[in-house]
């Protein structure tokens, strides 16, 4: 007896999220709806649906995080059992709207056993908004069990089993090979990074709260890849090896460092980890890994990891001279072993050892010199190789030796390369040039 | 027969029948379920989730049941009703 399938007629779906969960320290609204926004993206990747987000009451798929009884026959009974459910396509008003139990502990990017991954089970019950029904089948992401993290949301690809059944309810999206099975080399270029979500690239273009690089006090500075990246709120330059400014204008941390909080306004302290070269970014009292640009799963993790005081950490660099880790916090400095990770025995010691050094420094870094660099308000001092000991005429300032300014010199985000900079010329690429951001390369 | 207690005996029904493998109790007649039909809906539901079909709530089923999982039925009210129809 075949079962009648439930489909959508149209192809044009809204969505919203309705209500958010109740206790979002880790979920903040923005990711709630990034992840339902790739959630539904995996499935119009494929077939030929279009998914919009909508602010008004008339969505077809409204998204909740309810709890308990919620007048809809399917009450939700608490953390665990049933974490979720959505509603068939059809007649009825509620069609395609998607209820998660807030009382279940939402994660994202979070290990298995600190919650339960709200992309994943995003994904699943989209794909009843949308009218599949559960399958027994291993590899699809329509079994009924939860069955833990799927990975990167901008990475994930559906389980060829779920292509199949969406295929057959909508057909095949215009530019995807249906012929495509695993094992098979892809025919198709990798998928393109994707974007923000819409509502943030205005924030990016704007970009008014972007700090002046000459006359700013940095947050963070690290050795990363060979390249120097100074980082202020919410902002990054970056230099290359050979100390070139990649651009005048600073980079977003979040559209570069992924997996960030979009709340998080600023860092304390940046490096690169030695062995193999993960960073390490800390604020407050947590810090996150990076493989590369990306953050690893687990993260933020507490600085007590690392056997750190309760305060933070003010500076973190890796010394040249025996690739110990360093980290200092006001008057104080302790030395870790990140190949053996663990603290050193007799940390930490007094921070008047380096001598020449303020206390309360902004960060620290080791450069190709050898040299170890430290930072603090507009000033920099320079340690040479396995000194303890600033060297001579040192503090000098920051902006002009490391960030091309003049002295005097100041530019705000909106300003155009003044004549000023004389030794900065900007070629402008606009043949690079994409969604508006102007891409441009500097040489000195 | 291995020793089920009553709250497991119940707790595996009413999962039974939430989640489509057992036609819900009947709140007028009252409705009970045959041994045969537990039984039935037991292996249905192992197979589903992958288990050995022992038709018996054993550990392993019992842990399944316990499992974070989707409200919805595995076993949809057209699917069930077909089935027994045809039976």
């Amino acid at each position: 007896s075949p079962v009648p399938q439930n489909k959508w007629k149209k192809r044009h779906l809204s969505w919203r999220v309705r209500t958010f969960p109740k206790d979002s320290a880790l979920l903040g609204r923005d990711t709630v709806r990034a992840l339902m926004y790739y959630a539904l993206k995996v499935w119009s990747d494929i077939a030929p649906l279009n998914f919009h987000e909508v602010a008004g009451s008339d969505a077809d798929i409204q998204i909740d995080f309810t709890k308990a009884d919620h007048n809809d026959g399917y009450p939700f009974d608490g953390p665990g059992g049933t974490v979720a459910h959505a509603f068939f396509p059809g007649e009825r008003f509620t069609a395609g709207d998607t209820h998660f139990d807030d009382d279940e502990a939402w994660t994202f990017r979070s290990p298995d056993s600190h919650g339960m991954d709200l992309f994943a089970v995003a994904v699943h019950e989209f794909g009843h908004a949308i009218g599949l029904v559960h399958t027994s089948a291993i590899e699809s992401i329509m079994r009924p069990y939860y069955q833990g993290p799927v990975g990167d949301p901008l990475k994930y690809d559906l389980p060829y089993e779920d292509k199949v059944r969406v295929w057959q309810l909508y057909g095949v999206r215009d530019s995807v090979s249906h012929t495509h099975q695993p094992g098979n080399p892809s025919q198709t270029a990798e998928p393109p990074v994707l974007l923000d979500l819409p509502e943030n690239r205005s924030t990016v273009l704007l970009a008014r709260d972007a700090p002046d690089r000459c006359t700013s006090h940095f947050d963070a500075v690290a050795q990363i890849r060979g390249e120097a990246f100074f980082f202020k709120g919410k902002y990054f330059w970056r230099l290359t090896r050979e100390k070139h400014l990649v651009s005048l204008r600073p980079a977003q941390i979040h559209r570069f460092w992924r997996g960030l909080p979009n709340n998080l306004d600023s860092v304390d302290a940046v490096y690169e980890r030695p062995g193999d070269h993960k960073i390490v970014f800390f604020k407050g009292l947590k810090y996150w890994v990076f493989k590369d640009n990306i953050v690893e799963e687990g993260y933020p993790r507490p600085i007590s990891d690392f056997g750190l005081p309760s305060e933070g950490v003010d500076a973190a660099f890796v010394w040249l001279h025996n690739d110990k880790t360093y980290f200092f916090k006001d008057n104080h400095y302790w030395r870790y072993d990140d190949h053996l990770r663990r603290m050193d025995l007799g940390y930490p010691k007094d921070s008047t050892l380096w001598k020449g050094l303020p206390p309360q420094l902004d960060d620290a870094m080791r450069w190709s010199d050898g040299s170890s660099y430290f930072f603090k308000g507009k000033e920099y001092w320079r340690v040479p190789g396995s000194d303890m000991e600033v060297e001579a005429g040192y503090p000098r300032l920051i902006a002009k030796d490391w960030l091309l300014c003049t002295e005097m010199q100041s530019d705000s985000p909106d300003t155009e390369p003044k004549s000023t900079e004389t030794r900065v010329n900007v070629h402008h690429h606009p043949d690079h040039a994409e969604n508006g951001y102007e891409v441009c390369s500097c040489t000195s | 027969a291995p020793s089920q207690s009553t709250e497991q005996l119940d707790m595996g029904v009413d999962w039974l029948s939430k989640f489509g493998y057992l036609p819900p109790p009947d709140p007028v007649t009252g409705q009970l379920q045959t041994k045969e039909a537990l039984t039935k809906a037991i292996k249905a539901m192992q197979k589903f989730g992958g288990l050995k079909e022992t038709g018996v709530l054993d550990q392993a089923t019992l842990g399944l049941m316990k499992t974070p999982r989707c409200s919805l039925p595995d076993v949809s009210e057209v699917e069930a009703t077909a089935a027994r129809r045809k039976r």
